[in-house]
């Protein structure tokens, strides 16, 4: 298992979170803010599985606004390994 | 070491948080939203040494109430491997 | 790639995040809380070259102001392996 950890604008977390969910991805959203602009944004957590990964950076990317600053992208996408997953 | 990311219901996150507390584990909490339901929820960072991951997973569900619903789960846990830690 | 998630306290983590910045660095906030003490916290997600987390840790150490009580430390670091990251 691999986890996403992907910083998004506020303004496309939504629209983000409902194409992953609408494709049986589970997600938690964080609220965050941007280290040198200071705006909102949203972080979400993705647990998924490994040959996953591509399709949900993919939705990640289709469900982004094009970003309107030189500089700024549509999203930071960080992927982890997962040592264990369990649900308790 | 391993860091656990636990995905709790708000309403359970202070009996889990006292109960690592009271056993010795170190934890931090981080508020969150799940990304179905969007109900507020909250994320709990602990820092860890290998053999206690076990420990701590069997704390957060002997604290966590039963759920109500039907696929819900009390605790969704990640565990993931720490390379280096450190307090300055 | 590296991760370092850093717990610092809410008085030091603008003299940090500015730090980091100004050295070039990348960073996220995130609101947190302590398990313990229930204080208010900063967790800062940082992405970062494996050859420059010695430097970052360095400037997050000297960013902070000493703590006042005893067992308090100035921040609690983790570091973690990033298996793939990208900005789409
Ligand atoms: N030290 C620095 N010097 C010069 N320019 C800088 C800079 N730090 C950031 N920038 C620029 O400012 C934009 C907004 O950064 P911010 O830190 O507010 O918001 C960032 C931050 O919250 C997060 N992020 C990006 N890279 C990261 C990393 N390596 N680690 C942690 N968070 C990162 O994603 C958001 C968007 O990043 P993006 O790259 O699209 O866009 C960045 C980048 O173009
Ligand atoms: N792999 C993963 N990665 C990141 N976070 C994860 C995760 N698995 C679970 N979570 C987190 O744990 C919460 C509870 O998940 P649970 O599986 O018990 O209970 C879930 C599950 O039974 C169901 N569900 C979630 N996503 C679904 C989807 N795409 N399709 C159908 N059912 C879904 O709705 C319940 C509430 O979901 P919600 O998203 O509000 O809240 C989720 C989410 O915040
Ligand atoms: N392994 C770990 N995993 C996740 N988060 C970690 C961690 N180690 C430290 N932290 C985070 O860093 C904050 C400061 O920890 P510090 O060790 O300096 O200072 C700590 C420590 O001296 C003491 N403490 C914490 N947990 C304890 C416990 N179970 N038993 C006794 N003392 C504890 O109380 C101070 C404040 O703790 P608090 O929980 O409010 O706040 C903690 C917690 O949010």
């Amino acid at each position: 298992m691999k986890m996403i950890i992907a910083i998004l604008r506020d303004s496309d977390s939504d629209n983000v979170a409902h194409a992953l969910i609408d494709a049986g991805f589970r997600a938690t959203r964080i609220a965050s803010t941007g280290g040198f602009l200071r705006r909102g944004s949203t972080t979400l957590m993705i647990g998924l599985d490994d040959e996953k990964v591509a399709q949900a950076i993919q939705l990640i990317r289709d469900n982004c606004a094009p970003p309107e600053e030189t500089g700024v992208k549509r999203a930071t996408v960080f992927v982890l390994k997962v040592d264990h997953f369990t649900q308790v």
